[in-house]
This record gives structure tokens, C-alpha cells and sequence, in this order.
């Protein structure tokens, strides 16, 4: 709140992470020292990767609890709620990586309110370190203002950092760093005083970006495997693994949508890009609009002359015309597929095609649905398909589905000064293919319900994860193996797994871990039912949307199939008030981008001002 | 026609009506620096609703770039571009692009109609279909500016006039007419006026239903917000 007669006495971010899994609380507590009754907001950026577990307020000592419920259920709930005129959705998209949860509530005079909110995502391995990212944002000198960080990683912690975007040299030394063996303790707590903009203002410098950044050492080749309550879960990136030679397609779009900078920053990222290609990778371009270009009509070894050829072909791309994403690609598996036959590329090396594309269809093949099926049909499972999606127009649901049927990702590409240096990210998380058709093999009779275990590619700085329910609790004979293929020849571990005493590894601790491994197992499955319901079957679509939603439910996570219920207290002025916290999809998260940051309003439905002016003239 | 001036920075919008005869054409961009002028012609309904109510809504607009000699006209019907002498006709039934050295089209069929002028403006003009044979209404424009900040300090017009911020502060609500819409004093432009706690609808994203933007809306024509009055506006010809 701006209000200074309501003083935000406490704030503090509890995050507990145990083998990836963060759990993280935020709990604020706020007094109203006037003598009216005052709104308070409470307002937190959280992970789009999270999915927000419990929420809680406690007015005037008594507790209002969120519910999870059935995405339809609370939305007839929401709707009366709606049609009475009062607000609800709780969550809104902010920024690339965090989504918004805020909630207000009317303080009685002389009152105390205390807001908890918790969260909970599987922290994934990106070029090498997992990122916690929390924001923090108090707007005015916190009384107690705590980040606490508690990190329990079996495999021990190869490396630790931890800063804030808004941490000045003064503020450096009270980041408080332990890292032991397995264990890692960060706080940063700055007094008031700390906290000012400078001496005697009221102003705060904590406005910004929280970050712990780390990495596990991975000595074992089979990776790590842990098992605890009758889950267990495989942490599998081995270390020191050569690089897989790759045949990449990179497929651009030059429409007139691309024109300006779009254009110009993805003809610099290209540049860049191409300087990366190892001399052992093949490669080729596909330029389209309405028509489709290539540099050459093969694929070409990453030589230096060659290279720099292509460099040559890249600063000619120009901006003009429609959108063919279906030739375009129909294009780009063409080469791939006679590269293969010519048998031109190395037998063991990795095929993928990058496309990067900021529009809709509008040429040729415009229905998305054919096109994604063409794709599927024409690539055949023999190479993976990578897409960028630039800017705010462009479908993303679209490029995600059909990545994710070609058994590669989406990614968005934000517009911004930043976005060559985004494009260049990206590439490097997929430049690097250790291993390919990586299948991970845990003894039938003994687990079940087992997450995704096929994995195409995996690459360098990334980790792929499984995770189980074991039938048996007998473990004599928990066999690991893993079976894939190398540069050279095929890798193959095996091991046995044994269930770790996590009160022996961390014997001081209580025993703060029992569900962790379950709930990880939990996340991560229903992640991937979600990622199932857009591309599977029309059969395996309805049996992915009743699962995840039965699992959602059971381990009360708000995903896009659930929403939080929160009953507000009801006061004189207002009758009691239901708000629904939900999961955005992209799509949701793609409109609100759009339209820009959340902006509180006095009156009527909630409206996100857009980011810049907006001056329009229309009829009602 | 409802016009609407939504500041991010203050964190709020701005709105008012303009009532006129149908067939008004009226100037809502003008900016001799840049060579850039946008008028727009209102139509009616097919006839006058029951309720006695006499909409107007913008069925034509002008635009003319005459730095890059660019003519462009826009009626419910089709998009007719002028460049150097030549001329091209877009149909609202097809989606289609048009790229010049200068000018970007863009077409959404059925929908909306993109324009980058380069270096200069960019704006949305959003096609409201509406039913054949409804008895009253008949389809319509909307006009969205989508960037404008390349526009000289002295650009003018109806929107124009905004495009640079205006000030303004809001005090004194108090309970309206219509319980969910209360009034205010709001000080702007060195004058007191009563403004109303309201919503107009952007049709950008949702075409069909808009998105309600909450705004102060200004009475009688704009009065006391826009520089004169709105028949100061009025122009003879719709370049």
C-alpha cells in the first residue's frame, strides 16, 4: 500500500528447496493504524512455472483459506460473482517470467492482516544452474523484511550465487551465504535503515529482482536417484559427455510483419548463431514469406568458408510479403530427408529444425491444425522441431502444440532491445545434443505410474527427470538402466538404487521432507498430462485432462484445470465476495502481455492499461 | 463516436462522446510538421431506434502521408491506396498485406486493417460487422493509434491533441446518478469540470465484445478537455 497510515510491518519469502522441488512462502503482515477502515493490497510476482498451492488471510484473528476446486465449478461461482457486480481473478501475467497474484482486503480500524501465499515448481536445469527468482517489491520500509533460502541437494552443491537486481555494494554484505556439502543457507534481512533510499527518506531500494542461481555436482554417469516414501525420482545429465554432431535447419520468416527491428535482430542473432555451429555439424536456411528461399539446397558442413558464406546470405534477408509457415518447413524436412538418404551427415548425429517466426499463417496452407499435422506427418518422428515465437502477435499455442508433437519446444521471443541476445539464449540451450533417443529403464514390477522416459535429445547444461511410484517397498533390486546414443557408440549405464535416510544426510534438520519427492513426482506428471491434453489423441486427450485435474485436485495445485476459491470477509459495505485464483495458459498470459501491466481500478471490471499510450475513437 | 485517451503513466483514461449530425467529417489527426492528416466521416443508423436515440458512428476515414504522397481510404466496404498515381483497391473479405518502401498494410479479414507509415504513425482501423439485416445498425470503424510518438509536438486533432499527454487530476468523488458510476471534479486544462466514473469498450483484441476500459468520462461533446469545441473539428472534405 501507498498509504502510509497502514504500516507493512513484516515480509518474508520462506523458500525450502529439496532435490530441485521449491516450496516457497511468502507471508506479509500489515496494520492499520487509522481510524477507518482501510484497503490493503497484496500483491506477489510468482514463477510461471509455479503452481500456487495454499493462500491464506487472517483478519482480526480469523482465517480465510483458498480452496482448490474444479477450474468450471469456481468459474459458475466467479460468474455469480461477476454478475453482481463485484471483481474476482486474482492472477495476472507480469513480465517474461512471473505472473501476478494480488488480492484487497477492507482493515478495520486499528486491525492486523497477515497474507500467506505458497508455491511450489520443480526448479529445471538450463546452460548449466537452476534459478530461484523471487520479487520482491514492499513500497515502503518493512519493520522485519527477510529472504530466507534453504537448499538440500543429496548429489552436494557444485556452485552457489545469489544477488539482487536492486542490491547496492551497501546492501552486498548482508546476502548471507552458507553453503555446506549438501546444504545451502541464504538471507538477506536488511534493517529499516538498510532499506531507505537514503538517510531519513521514506523511500525503499528493495524494488527488484531476487535471484539464487546454482548447480549439483554430477559425478555418476547414471546420475542420481532418489527414493523416499515409496516415490522416487532420477536426476539423470551425466558429466563429461562429447557433443553429438547435429544437421540443423534454420527457417526464417522474412514477411512484412518482420520488417524493422524484428528483421534486424534476428538477421544479428543469426550472425552469432552461425559463428557457433561446431565444424562437425551440417546445416542449412530456409527463408519465406509467400515464397520460399533457401541458401543452398542441402545441407552444408559447418566449415569456416562456409560459414561465412552463409553470413553473407543471412545480411541479405529482407522483409516482404506473407506468411508460408507450411511450405516453409515442408521445405526445410526436405532437405533434412535427403541429407538422410544421401547419407550425407553422420549416422549418429541429431536432426532439428529451428523456426523462427513472429506471425499467423496467411499464405498457403493457413489452417493451423493441417499444418501441424502435415509437420508431424512429414517429419516422422525423425527430427525435432524447435520454434521462436517473436513478439506479441504471433499464435504461440500453435508453434508450442506443434513443437511439442515434433518432440522439441517452443519458445517466446520477447520484443525488446534484448531480443537478439534472447534468440542467441535459446539456441545455445539446444546447440549442444549430448545424447540422443535417451531411454531410462526402471524395473516394471516395481514402479509405476512413471512420468515421460523416452527422451529425444538431451543436451549439454539441461537434465532430464523421471519420477515414480514404487509398488514394492523391498528395494533389493531396484535396477536403473539407461540406454542411448553417443557421438560414437551407444551409451549404456546400469546401477542399483537404494533409498536415501535424508534424517542421516541432514540430521539437524527436522524432518521437513517427507511429501517433497511426492509432490515432485506429482508436478511433474501433471505437467506433462497438460502438455499431453493439447497433443495427444482425442482419447488420450480426454484421459490427460481427467487425470491432471484429479491430481491437480488431490495435491491442491492451481493448475489450468483448477482455480483457488478465496471468500473474502464480509464487511458493512460490501456482502461476502469469492475471488478465484487460476493458472494462465499462454494464450491468456500472450493477451494480458498485450495489453500490458495490472493496474488496480476503483470502479468496474478488472482492465490491464496498456503499457504505452493508447488513443482510440470507436462505437459501443 | 466514443474517444478515448488511456495514460498508462497516470495509471487512467479519459473519455468522451462526440454528437453530431450523421455525415460530419471531422479531423482527428493533424500534423503539418509531419505532413500527416486523418479526418473521419460519421454515419447514422439505418433509422432512428425506437428508443429515439441517434447514433453516429465513423463509417470513412482519410489518412494522407504527404511526405510520402500516400492517400489512403477507408470505408466499411474496402481500403483504397494512393501512391504516386497509382491506386489499389483491398477488400475487408480477404486478408492480404501490402508493403511499399514507406507503408505497410495489413489486412485481418473481415476485421482490422493495420498501417505503419514508416517513420511516422501507426494505427488499427477495426471493422465492426454487424448483421445484414439488423433493423437499426449497420456496420462501422473504429480508429486505434497504435504509435504515434515520431508525431511533432505540434500535432492536433481530436486524438491528435493527446498524443503528447495531458494533465489532469481528479478530485472530490462523490456518488452519481448511477450507483456504479459516481462523479468527480476533475482540473484540467486551467478548468473545473464534473466528469463520470465509467467504461468504453476497446475492440482490438475481442472484436466482438471489446474489452471494458475504465475511464472518466468528459460530458457535453468533450467540453473543457479537447482544445475549443468539438465544431471547431468539423471539415468540408474528407481529405
Amino acid at each position: 500500500t501507498d498509504n502510509m497510515e497502514v504500516e507493512v510491518y513484516s515480509v518474508k519469502v520462506a523458500c525450502k528447496v529439496a532435490s530441485r522441488f521449491a516450496h516457497t512462502v511468502i507471508t506479509s503482515s500489515a496494520l492499520n493504524k487509522a481510524n477507518s477502515s482501510q484497503e490493503v493490497f497484496f500483491e506477489v510476482d510468482l514463477p510461471k512455472t509455479a503452481f500456487i498451492t495454499n493462500f491464506s488471510m487472517e483478519i482480526q484473528g480469523q482465517t480465510y483459506t483458498g480452496e482448490v476446486k474444479e477450474k468450471e465449478k469456481a468459474k459458475k461461482q466467479y460468474e455469480k460473482a461477476v454478475s453482481t457486480g463485484q471483481t474476482a481473478g486474482l492472477v495476472k501475467a507480469s513480465g517474461r517470467k512471473m505472473e501476478k497474484f494480488s488480492v484487497s482486503v477492507n482493515i478495520a480500524a486499528n486491525s492486523n492482516v497477515t497474507f500467506i501465499l505458497t508455491y511450489e515448481e520443480l526448479l529445471q536445469r538450463k546452460l548449466g544452474q537452476y534459478e530461484i527468482m523471487t520479487r520482491v517489491k514492499p513500497k515502503q520500509l518493512v519493520q522485519h523484511f527477510e529472504i530466507v533460502a534453504d537448499i538440500y541437494e543429496p548429489q552436494g552443491i557444485a556452485f552457489l550465487d545469489a544477488y539482487g537486481t536492486f542490491i547496492s555494494n551497501e546492501l552486498l554484505p548482508l546476502v548471507e551465504k552458507t553453503v555446506t556439502d549438501k546444504k545451502a543457507h541464504i538471507s538477506f534481512c536488511p534493517t529499516m535503515d538498510q532499506q531507505r533510499k537514503c538517510p531519513g527518506c521514506d523511500g525503499t531500494l528493495i524494488d527488484g529482482d531476487f535471484l539464487i542461481k546454482y548447480d549439483v555436482n554430477r559425478a555418476e554417469a547414471l546420475g542420481d536417484i532418489q527414493i523416499v516414501n515409496g516415490y522416487f525420482v532420477h536426476f539423470f545429465a551425466p558429466p563429461d559427455l562429447p557433443r553429438v554432431p547435429k544437421n540443423v535447419v534454420f527457417v526464417i520468416d522474412r514477411s512484412g510483419s518482420m520488417s524493422g527491428n524484428k528483421m534486424h535482430q534476428t538477421r544479428e542473432a543469426m550472425l552469432t548463431i552461425l559463428n557457433d555451429l561446431h565444424e562437425d555439424d551440417y546445416f542449412g536456411i530456409v527463408t519465406f514469406d509467400h515464397v520460399i528461399s533457401t541458401w543452398k539446397e542441402s545441407l552444408t558442413k559447418a566449415t569456416t568458408e562456409n560459414v561465412s558464406e552463409a553470413k553473407g546470405f543471412v545480411q541479405t534477408i529482407q522483409d516482404n510479403g506473407y506468411t508460408d509457415i507450411n511450405g516453409a518447413l515442408m521445405k526445410a524436412v526436405d532437405i533434412m530427408m535427403k541429407d538422410k538418404q544421401a547419407k550425407k551427415s553422420t549416422e549418429r548425429s541429431v536432426s532439428m529444425i529451428i523456426l523462427l517466426t513472429d506471425g499467423m499463417p496467411n499464405s498457403g496452407v493457413s489452417s493451423t491444425p493441417q499444418i501441424q499435422k502435415n509437420v508431424r506427418d512429414a517429419m516422422g518422428g525423425n527430427m525435432s522441431l524447435f520454434c521462436l515465437g517473436f513478439g506479441n502477435d504471433v499464435d504461440y499455442s500453435f508453434l508450442d502444440v506443434m513443437s511439442r508433437q515434433n518432440q522439441g519446444l517452443a519458445r517466446r521471443i520477447y520484443e525488446g532491445s534484448d531480443a537478439t541476445v534472447q534468440l542467441q539464449g535459446f539456441y545455445k540451450e539446444v546447440a549442444s545434443p549430448l545424447l540422443s533417443e535417451v531411454d531410462l529403464h526402471y524395473p516394471d514390477n516395481l514402479v509405476n505410474s512413471l512420468t515421460t522416459s523416452h527422451y529425444k535429445q538431451l543436451f549439454n547444461g539441461s537434465e532430464i527427470v523421471v519420477a515414480g511410484r514404487l509398488t514394492d517397498n523391498s528395494l533389493d533390486n531396484f535396477l536403473v538402466e539407461v540406454f542411448a546414443k553417443g557421438p560414437e557408440e551407444d551409451f549404456i549405464v546400469k546401477g542399483q538404487a537404494s533409498a536415501q535416510e535424508w534424517d542421516i544426510l541432514y540430521p539437524e534438520q527436522e524432518y521437513i521432507f517427507g511429501d517433497f519427492t511426492e509432490r515432485l513426482w506429482a508436478y511433474l506428471t501433471i505437467q506433462q498430462l497438460l502438455s499431453m491434453k493439447e497433443t495427444g489423441t482425442a482419447e488420450e486427450k480426454g484421459n490427460a485432462t481427467a487425470q491432471a485435474l484429479e491430481m491437480s485436485l488431490q495435491y491442491s495445485f492451481v493448475t489450468p484445470l483448477t482455480s483457488m476459491v478465496v471468500t473474502k470477509p464480509e464487511t458493512d459495505e460490501e456482502q461476502e465476495e469469492p475471488l478465484i485464483a487460476d493458472k494462465l495458459t499462454e494464450d491468456e498470459r500472450q493477451k494480458a502481455q498485450r495489453l500490458g501491466p495490472v493496474v488496480p481500478q476503483m470502479v468496474g471490471n478488472s482492465y490491464m492499461m496498456p503499457s504505452s499510450p493508447t488513443y482510440f475513437v470507436d462505437g459501443d | 463516436p466514443h474517444f478515448m485517451i488511456e495514460l498508462p503513466e497516470q495509471e487512467d483514461a479519459l473519455c468522451f462522446n462526440i454528437d453530431d449530425r450523421p455525415g460530419t467529417i471531422f479531423n482527428l489527426v493533424r500534423d503539418q510538421l509531419a505532413g500527416i492528416l486523418v479526418n473521419g466521416q460519421t454515419i447514422g443508423d439505418k433509422k432512428v431506434a425506437p428508443d429515439g436515440k441517434v447514433n453516429t458512428y465513423f463509417g470513412r476515414f482519410g489518412i494522407v502521408h504527404q511526405g510520402l504522397g500516400v492517400r489512403l481510404e477507408v470505408t466499411t466496404h474496402d481500403i483504397t491506396v494512393s501512391q504516386d498515381g497509382k491506386q489499389a483497391k483491398l477488400l475487408w473479405s480477404d486478408t492480404a498485406s501490402l508493403k511499399g518502401a514507406n507503408l505497410d498494410l495489413q489486412v485481418t479479414k473481415d476485421r482490422s486493417l493495420t498501417v505503419t507509415l514508416r517513420d511516422s504513425v501507426r494505427f488499427v482501423v477495426i471493422l465492426h460487422k454487424v448483421w445484414k439485416q439488423h433493423p437499426y445498425h449497420q456496420d462501422y470503424l473504429g480508429f486505434y493509434t497504435l504509435d504515434s510518438h515520431l508525431l511533432s509536438p505540434s500535432v492536433h486533432g481530436l486524438l491528435g491533441q493527446f498524443y503528447h499527454g495531458v494533465q489532469f487530476e481528479v478530485r472530490d468523488m462523490r456518488p452519481g446518478e448511477d450507483p456504479e458510476k459516481p462523479d468527480a471534479t476533475m482540473l484540467v486544462k486551467g478548468q473545473e469540470l464534473t466528469v463520470t466514473r465509467g467504461w468504453q469498450r476497446d475492440f482490438r483484441w475481442d472484436v466482438k465484445n471489446g474489452e471494458n476500459v475504465p475511464c472518466w468520462f468528459i460530458h457535453s461533446n468533450g467540453n473543457g478537455l479537447i482544445d475549443g469545441n468539438h465544431t471547431d473539428y468539423i471539415m468540408s472534405g474528407l481529405f
